[in-house]
């Protein structure tokens, strides 16, 4: 990461901003409006900052979406190119973020340019943030498109702004309330940043791995470390931060490949995640996702895309489910011993990484192939975690 | 015998504004000038070094690949002030 020489910030911990005056067509003012929540949101979880709403006079940032020449002698340069920009902390013109109404901005699509992700970077100039050459930093300098429902802002952005205003200081949970000031209606929007473990420094055991999307995700207690493509380093977060509706922890996670949802378990209920969103209806009990009653609780899943099938761990045995028919399969639960020899007798963590499998015991997991019921490694957890 | 450059005098000119743009190229009065040319090509080595590509200091395609790729509009160079 890199600031802004002389180390440009704001000088206090409550940064304004603006309405939008001049909404940009392409979404509606409300995807507009949340787009911009969530990319100060963004900052606003992993430092002490707050951020207020003005609806009149003049705010520290101001956003505008313009065309061309539009005042600040930076032209924009019609679609494509130049997507925004924004200045750093300063009086005046200073923190302000200008966007290129000539491109297309989307709410979440992969067609056109995401709102939040590059209202997120801007942003991050506006509090004093230069660019990065870290290319999976989201104040890389060239857009790349992520999901912004599973956006976790990048250990390299965190660092940055925390190099200017420290971290959040009030523990792990988040809050949203809304309030008003002189200046007339105010959001306020305060979210506070997780205190992380460092999981390098002992054998580390995973409650749970899923995958989502092609990236992956490892849950410890009540976190969890994401691990994309784009990043050698998995990148931490709370699960609630995640998925704000998930249970505090969880016992086992898998992703539905045909759906594209994440199931996530703990105790005697489960949830099915689109996207960061809980679908309706959720927690459903174990029973209703055709386990017998005497089953308190599941320990690990893995779909296995060569069969289709889901199995999921309980003690010494093992299910398998069929998400085709979305019913168990017949003959279950067998052992784990006997069928999958070579992985011992429980399983604490299972997944599927590049059409191998990966079960978890303990600190240690074994990489296995499920055709031939072969180990064909032994290796430590943490490795996954860049350690 | 070297392979004929695909880069066109458009593309000179359009790389020539990014650089002036995103890397502080300041223009020189005489263009033909060996200091110009030292000059922009000390701006694309910066512009390559930020950028992961392989430093040439000359203009080539993925250099010119990475110019045209959606991107904020604020310089790479540090302008605050």
């Amino acid at each position: 990461y890199s600031t802004f020489g002389d180390g440009l910030k704001w000088s206090k911990n409550t940064v304004t901003y603006s309405r939008i005056v001049d909404y940009t067509p392409d979404l509606s003012q409300a995807e507009v409006d949340d787009s911009i929540r969530r990319a100060l949101e963004v900052w606003a979880k992993v430092t002490p900052l707050t951020f207020t709403k003005l609806t009149s006079g003049t705010a520290d940032i101001m956003i505008s979406f313009a065309r061309l020449s539009h005042g600040d002698n930076y032209p924009f340069d019609g679609p494509d190119g130049t997507l925004a920009h924004a200045f750093a902390p300063s009086p005046d013109i200073g923190g302000d973020a200008h966007f290129d109404d000539d491109e297309t901005f989307t709410f979440r699509s992969s067609t056109g340019y995401v709102l939040f992700l590059v209202a997120a970077h801007e942003f991050g100039h506006s509090l004093g943030l230069s660019h990065s050459e870290d290319r999976s930093a989201l104040m890389y300098p060239l857009y790349s498109y992520k999901d912004p429902d599973t956006f976790v802002l990048p250990q390299d952005d965190v660092r940055g702004i925390q190099s200017l205003y420290g971290s959040n200081p009030s523990g792990d949970t988040t809050t949203t309330t809304t309030g008003s000031s002189p200046s007339g209606d105010t959001t306020t929007t305060t979210t506070q940043a997780p205190t992380i473990p460092d999981v390098c420094s002992s054998p580390v055991e995973f409650d749970a791995v899923t995958t989502l999307k092609g990236e992956m995700f490892f849950f410890k207690d009540s976190y969890l470390w994401h691990s994309s493509s784009q990043s050698s380093t998995p990148q931490k977060s709370l699960i609630s931060s995640f998925w704000p509706n998930a249970p505090t922890s969880v016992d086992a996670a898998y992703e539905n490949p045909g759906t594209g949802n994440v199931l996530l378990f703990k105790g005697n209920q489960y949830w099915q995640f689109r996207g960061k969103t809980v679908l309706p209806d959720y927690p459903k009990r174990l029973s209703d996702f055709g386990f017998p009653s005497s089953v308190p609780k599941v320990d690990a899943a893995v779909h296995v895309s060569s069969i289709s099938r889901t199995l999921l761990f309980v003690n010494n045995k093992y299910w398998s489910y069929n998400e085709g028919w979305r019913r168990m399969d017949r003959g279950y639960p067998k052992f784990i011993h006997r069928h999958l020899p070579g992985i011992g007798h429980r399983v604490d963590a299972a997944f599927e990484n590049r059409g191998q499998l990966y079960f978890s015991s303990g600190s240690r997991q074994t990489e296995y192939h499920y055709q031939r019921r072969r180990a064909l490694h032994t290796l430590m957890n943490y490795l996954w975690l860049g350690c | 015998c070297v392979p004929v450059s695909k880069v066109t005098v458009q593309d000179e000119g359009f790389a020539k504004g990014y650089l002036k743009r995103f890397f502080n190229l300041t223009e020189e009065k005489d263009p033909l000038s060996r200091k110009g040319a030292d000059r922009m090509s000390k701006k694309l080595s910066e512009m390559q070094k930020f950028f992961g590509l392989r430093i040439t200091g000359t203009l080539d395609d993925n250099t010119l690949e990475m110019m045209k790729k959606p991107r904020c509009g604020v310089a790479d160079e540090n302008i605050a002030r």
